[in-house]
């Protein structure tokens, strides 16, 4: 059985990328066979796994608009469990041409029927807005996890996507559920992380991770390498934080 | 005479709204008539100067999809010489509505004809895309200011920006021009920091400008207040880091 989850907010810079792709590879350290999908034109969830697309290679761009097989577009990383579906900077075209396809929001989840069964995870990285490619990512989705940064302007945007996540639970994808919100760039020593924390933790109670992802600049150094956190700095606290949110994430699956 | 700025990048999180929202209320503080337009369905640059719509108000929204005149949506701020076109969440379907429209790139080019004269500095706040919001506000500009934020991702971005804002020269306005590369969220002690910065320069040469937005929390702390960071804490980093950019804009506009 395979799982789906996309990370969503429209919000920018929360971390939705670094939670995708480290979760993704700390999954599959685990050896559970796990696929990466990049949604995002600018392709970050692709280099930060280190691939680089020439121009003739085929990508999500061309699953989403010219129907092509998501299997011949998959590749492998350099983690035996985990494979991507990159993107390319041609999807940012994506948006206004998926405008007048049928069923718009859901070539994403028939692109999907193929590939379902050789993954138990599915992670989708998604653009920071609410616009096709993110409603096909919460269309062809179980779950919605939502990074959160501790920043008020981050707090703010919630409602909106909540409010998108409800349209699509009554149009597009009724069994959709939120698997959780997780708090992402804390730093203990700013009053402004230890506030908006707090008051994530106290509107959306169980809903958030007991795991928060503490500020680490390891995060932000290993896409510049091309690797995720487990295989740049396996000690760091960003290593650690992913891989205790593997764990827990496993756990609640039960 | 008016000077239109567009404060853009599609990667999310850079400091766009932080810069198009301090930067034009530093302006005002030196009695320079100034106006801002949130763009941005997020609407933070709206919230950051305490501005809470009602369902009724009108917003960019209207001026955009059912021509309302601009002049009778703006509104004034907590600043006496700073005035806001402010945005609201109906705008993240202007992404969709605005595609099969007429003349759909320069639709607020058109609007803003109305109120140039009144202003001598136009900020436009983007959202975090490459969307019809982004390239209706890019028509409209004289110039364009992009915050990069020091972090590998918001580098791997700028070449498909500069490509935008090429086609747009070619296609949309040829006057066109990039007012300059604006380093943000700097930490002194990061070599990530350092590193990126140093190859932003060494880039962008003399199109940096020499002002760098250092990290700082109080400029975080000022939007859950509703100020800018000149009413919210005038002796802070922030603040002082703004009030330079300022003068060093002022002194090259010479
Ligand atoms: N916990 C962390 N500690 C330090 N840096 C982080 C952390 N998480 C992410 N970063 C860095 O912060 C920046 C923003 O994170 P990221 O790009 O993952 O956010 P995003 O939500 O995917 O952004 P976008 O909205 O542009 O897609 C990146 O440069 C990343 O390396
Ligand atoms: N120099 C700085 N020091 C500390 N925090 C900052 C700084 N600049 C911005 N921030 C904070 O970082 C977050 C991201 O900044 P901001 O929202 O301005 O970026 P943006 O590019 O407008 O994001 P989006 O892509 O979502 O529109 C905000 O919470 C903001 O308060
Ligand atoms: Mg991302
Ligand atoms: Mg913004």
């Amino acid at each position: 059985l395979t799982k789906v989850i996309v990370i969503a907010n429209q919000k920018g810079g929360v971390g939705k990328t670094t939670t995708a792709v480290n979760l993704a590879a700390c999954m599959a350290v685990t050896e559970i066979p796990t696929l990466i999908i990049d949604m995002d034109p600018q392709a970050n969830a692709t280099s930060g796994l280190g691939i680089e697309l020439e121009n003739s290679d085929k990508s999500v761009y061309d699953v989403m608009i010219n129907s092509v097989d998501a299997e011949s577009v998959i590749r492998k990383s350099d983690l035996p469990f985990l494979d991507i579906l990159p993107s390319s900077t041609r999807l940012v075209g994506a948006e206004i041409e998926l405008v007048p396809a049928l069923a718009r929001e859901t070539i994403l989840k028939t692109a999907l029927s193929s590939v379902n069964g050789s993954y138990e995870y599915i992670f989708i990285d998604c653009p920071p807005s609410l616009g096709l490619l993110t409603l096909n990512s919460l269309t062809a989705a179980d779950t919605v996890l939502v990074p959160v940064q501790c920043e008020y302007f981050a707090l703010e945007g919630l409602s909106q996507l909540l409010n998108t996540i409800r349209l699509v639970q009554k149009n597009l994808n009724k069994t959709l559920e939120v698997e959780g919100f997780l708090i992402t760039m804390f730093d203990s020593r700013l009053n402004l992380s230890r506030q908006v924390a707090e008051e994530i933790r106290d509107y959306f109670k169980e809903k958030v991770f007991e795991t928060v992802i503490n500020r680490n600049v390891k995060l932000g150094e290993a896409p510049s390498y091309g690797k995720p956190i487990i295989l740049y700095d396996a000690v760091s606290t960003g290593a650690g934080n992913y891989m205790n949110l593997v764990r827990e994430m496993l756990e609640h699956a039960g």
